[in-house]
């Protein structure tokens, strides 16, 4: 099964 | 003081009803370049990007950046008081807690204004890394938007395989699976094509109609990746926008959904991936 990844993990915190 | 007017006031209308089920508050970054928000839905899964440069606006003023904090449904309330073809005007002072939004009819006869209230909101500004995608897809937004709501009736995601010449999306469900390729639309499809009639001699017959799918493909590496189709189905919602939408993917990264927005800018929206556990 798949499950829904987040954005923080691709995208840097400013 | 930042003061904003916008022609063509539709625009507006159609990129708030576009975000406003995605994101509940956000803030509007307003600046000299223009007028930007970056927001991410409640669950830390999309984003939304949206740009509206000040060259587009009819008239622009910005005397020094401003932080306009809203709550996009409130927003979305009031600028549904503007009429299509009314001119929309934006305007706040640097140290005010309200935005007016002033409509003006075509014929300068009614003249309404709006205050709303300002919100301070605490977000985290993500930084956007400039990717080189493996994958880019130009297709009819409308197409896009046709396949998303289809395979919603059947499975909750989406997977898209990108290959040289087509874009194949894929989904299953409890009543069974479908799957929708979209081929790449040849060179010369794409081209005038010349159609020679008896009456008129030759007469130039324009092939790249809103008919058909007009898929263009760019593509340095094949990739499949899958998505949740509830968050697409909200991103087509800026399908009026743009006759065409543009998705770009890489493997393990989020997708990235552009609709562009004629002489202004752009929305964009991403979307992380299913991965596998």
């Amino acid at each position: 099964a798949k499950k829904q990844s987040s954005l923080a993990g691709f995208f840097e915190k400013r | 003081m930042f003061e904003a007017r916008i022609l063509q006031g539709s625009i507006l209308k159609k990129v708030l009803e576009s975000i406003k089920d995605l994101v509940t508050d956000a803030n509007f970054e307003c600046t000299a370049n223009g007028f930007a928000l970056q927001a991410m839905d409640s669950s830390h899964v999309s984003l939304v990007a949206l740009m509206l440069r000040s060259t587009g606006f009819d008239h622009y003023r910005c005397d020094r950046d401003v932080t306009m904090g809203m709550n996009l449904l409130n927003m979305s309330k009031m600028l549904k008081c503007a009429d299509n073809d009314d001119t929309i005007t934006m305007k706040a002072d640097d140290a005010g807690d309200v935005v007016t939004f002033m409509f003006e009819n075509p014929k300068a006869d009614k003249i309404s204004d709006f205050q709303m209230k300002l919100m301070d909101i605490d977000t985290e500004h993500l930084g956007i890394p400039d990717t080189e995608y493996e994958a880019t897809v130009k297709m009819s937004s409308n197409e896009f938007q046709r396949i998303c709501r289809d395979l919603s009736s059947i499975g909750d995601t989406v997977t898209i395989a990108v290959t040289k010449d087509s874009v194949k999306f894929t989904t299953s469900g409890d009543i069974g699976e479908a799957n929708i390729t979209c081929r790449r639309t040849s060179d010369g499809d794409m081209k005038e094509e010349k159609v020679k009639t008896e009456e008129d001699g030759e007469k130039v017959h324009n092939t790249k109609s809103s008919e058909g799918q007009n898929v263009d493909i760019d593509l340095q590496e094949p990739v499949t990746l899958t998505f949740a189709l509830r968050y697409l189905n909200s991103f087509c919602k800026a399908t009026s926008l743009c006759e065409n939408v543009r998705l770009q993917l890489s493997k393990e990264l989020p997708v990235v959904v552009q609709y562009l927005i004629e002489d202004m800018g752009y929305v964009r929206f991403y979307l992380a991936p299913k991965i596998e556990e």
